[in-house]
Order: structure tokens, then C-alpha cells, then sequence
């Protein structure tokens, strides 16, 4: 297997700030 | 020494002067502004106190105040630096600073370092790697075997504890991610590269020059 757990770890939306930048007209 | 006309704005409790935290990070003196604009907005979302609480970041990255996540739990930790269970203004520039394009990769490897190190011990643990790899299976719909599960962690773990001791240290860790730079990916978030342009919004007329 060459599947590296760090890799996998790093999928999490729990990673992704992206999400502080985007706009929310609520 | 320069001369400006400062907007009059109530600034929060944690505020900072921008030259100073441009100094001490990869932002400019009009970027720290946008991002104050952008701490303003996340930390009036809930709680108008101009602090970020837990459920403000939460709110900010998944539109839902209630979506608990691990790794979005460490980032929020990691970015209170003060461990007063809020953000303030000068820890989430700072914070963002590592996220930068142009920070270091030493500090990328660092901040992640920190991140995967669940129980602070300074050592990142085979318990904390299968935790993690257990918690975004769990908020995924991968299903993997416990087997398969474990395979991978002992795969991983012997290619980064090249000691041998059961354990991740910082300079294991390094040379771990030298070899797979990929790990360090999410360490950094375009968005920062010009976020004035980007968000120009958030963009506050402001009559002090950029150093850079």
C-alpha cells in the first residue's frame, strides 16, 4: 500500500480556510 | 516619520497596529487592513465582541455554527495563542501569516507539526495518527476496514519514525515532509497571496504606505 496517512488526513474539510474568505450575503 | 489620517474606527480589544503586524509577517501594512476588515466581519457573527469564538470559525468555514471538526478544532486552538478560547485580532494575522505563499516552509512544516501533535507532547504519537485517520473517516463516507486502517498508519509511521521509537519528532517530521511536500499543501492558501485584490471590499481607504 502507498497510501500515506498524512495524505489522507489532509482531505478533511476541517483543513480547508478557504471558506473564511468567501463572502456570505446572509 | 509619516503623517496619516486615521479613520476613526472603534477598534477591537485585541486590535493591533497594522505596521507592526506587517512587519512581523508576510502581510503588508494594506493587507493586515483587508484581513481587519475580514476579522470584523467573522468575529460580528454571532458574538459582536470583535473576538472570533469557536462557533464564529466554525460559522466562517462551514456556513454552520454547529459542524464540529477535528482538524478545523486544532486549526482554531492553534490560532489561540493566548489559549483564551478566542481569536484575537493580531493572533489570527499572525496565524494567517503562516498560510501565506511567501511564508517560510519552516514554519508550514512547524504550524502542521503542532496540528497533528493532538496531545501537545511535542511527539506525534501512532494513537494520534490513527485517531486523525479514524476522524475524517468518520466525517467522510470512506469506508475503510480497521485492518486497512491500520496498515496504512504502520506504513506511514515506518517510513516518518525513522528512529525507530514509536514516535514522530519535529526533525522527523521535517524530513518527512521533505521527502513528500505534498504534506505541507494545505499549509498554504492562495487567497493570501494578494487578498487587497482579491476581497477589494474589504479594502479601507488608507493613507499609510506600504513598506514593500
Amino acid at each position: 500500500v502507498n497510501l500515506n496517512a498524512f495524505e489522507i488526513i489532509s482531505l478533511s474539510a476541517g483543513f480547508d480556510l478557504s471558506g473564511l474568505f468567501e463572502e456570505s450575503d446572509d | 516619520m509619516g503623517c496619516f489620517h486615521s479613520k476613526i474606527t472603534k477598534h477591537t480589544p485585541g486590535y493591533e497596529d497594522p505596521t507592526i503586524l506587517a512587519a512581523e509577517t508576510p502581510f503588508t501594512v494594506s493587507e493586515v487592513e483587508a484581513l481587519y476588515e475580514l476579522f470584523k466581519k467573522i468575529s460580528s457573527s454571532i458574538i459582536d465582541d470583535g473576538l472570533i469564538h469557536k462557533e464564529e470559525f466554525q460559522l466562517a468555514l462551514f456556513r454552520n455554527r454547529n459542524r464540529r471538526n477535528l482538524f478545523s478544532d486544532r486549526i482554531f486552538d492553534l490560532f489561540d495563542y493566548k489559549r483564551n478560547e478566542v481569536i484575537e485580532f493580531g493572533e489570527f494575522v499572525r496565524s494567517l501569516g503562516v498560510f501565506h505563499p511567501n511564508a517560510p516552509v519552516s514554519d508550514k512544516v512547524a504550524f502542521a507539526f503542532r496540528l497533528y501533535d493532538l496531545r501537545n507532547t511535542g511527539y506525534i504519537e501512532r494513537e494520534e495518527l490513527r485517531e486523525m485517520v479514524l476522524a475524517l473517516l468518520h466525517e467522510s463516507d470512506l469506508v475503510l476496514s480497521e485492518d486497512f486502517v491500520e496498515m496504512i498508519v504502520d506504513k506511514t509511521f515506518s517510513d516518518a519514525d525513522t528512529k525507530g521509537d514509536g514516535r514522530i519528532d519535529p526533525d522527523e517530521w521535517k524530513e518527512f515532509v521533505s521527502r513528500n511536500p505534498s504534506l505541507i499543501k494545505n499549509m498554504t492558501l492562495p487567497y493570501l497571496k494578494d487578498i487587497t485584490l482579491a476581497f477589494p471590499s474589504f479594502v479601507i481607504s488608507s493613507e499609510v504606505e506600504d513598506s514593500e
